[in-house]
């Protein structure tokens, strides 16, 4: 474990945090996407399938089952808690997440390290997390105002991978050329599809406006 | 044959 994947936990799990925050503070997900939460739901139980069988570290099963329990709670309230549930923007978030979802499985059983169910789920996590923003982004451009707390949201949810693409130089340079291209490709485009965000974030942080990203 | 490389990372 080094300093810039455990920045990277930290920031993913902070990000989780904030939208719990935001959603039992304000009793309203308006402004979040519950087909990316969907989605976030699919990759984490897809990737955390080892938690009974590999035991890595205290640290790695309590993480996994935090991720899990989170999103599927987030996910539970924007489906049925009562006050939340009315507040989801439904028309507006409209992204066909399955496309993204067969796609992601299609690569797995394509390009993965083993053939086997493990691996491919695995694979298809990596894929799916890297695109699993994509119906959040879409809702940020069309609901004109971002909350403070959504956009701290997406701004943790991104920074988390940019800080992994650290740790995976580190630990190529520290432990042994190893090449890791799935999570390497993946996180890359992961973290590339949130450059605009981060630039127009930077810009209503500079000029002290409010968050508006162009449709 | 190798060992496969348990995903240490989450």
């Amino acid at each position: 474990m080094n300093a810039f994947r455990f920045l990277g936990d930290m920031t993913h799990l902070f990000s989780v945090l904030v939208l719990l925050l935001k959603i039992y503070a304000t009793k309203s997900c308006s402004g979040v996407s519950r087909k990316t939460q969907e989605l976030y739901m699919v990759v984490f139980v897809a990737r955390y399938m080892d938690l009974f069988t590999d035991y890595i570290s205290l640290y790695n099963s309590v993480m996994k089952v935090v991720f899990i329990t989170s999103s599927a709670a987030i996910v539970w309230c924007m489906r049925r808690h009562p006050q939340v549930r009315r507040t989801y923007d439904r028309d507006q978030d409209t992204f066909r997440h399955v496309v993204l979802v067969a796609a992601s499985f299609v690569l797995a059983l394509i390009f993965n390290e083993r053939f086997t169910f493990r691996e491919i789920c695995w694979a298809f996590s990596i894929y799916l997390e890297a695109v699993a923003i994509l119906p959040q982004l879409v809702l940020l451009q069309r609901s004109r105002n971002v909350d403070n707390l959504t956009g701290q949201y997406v701004l943790f949810l991104g920074a988390y991978r940019a800080f992994y693409i650290l740790n995976w130089i580190y630990r190529y340079f520290t432990e042994g050329h190893t090449s890791r291209w799935i999570p390497w490709i993946a996180g890359l485009v992961q973290t590339a599809l949130y450059a605009d965000f981060f630039y127009y974030y930077f810009l209503s942080w500079k000029n002290n406006v409010k968050l508006e990203l162009p449709a | 044959i190798d060992k496969v490389r348990a995903h240490d990372e989450l």
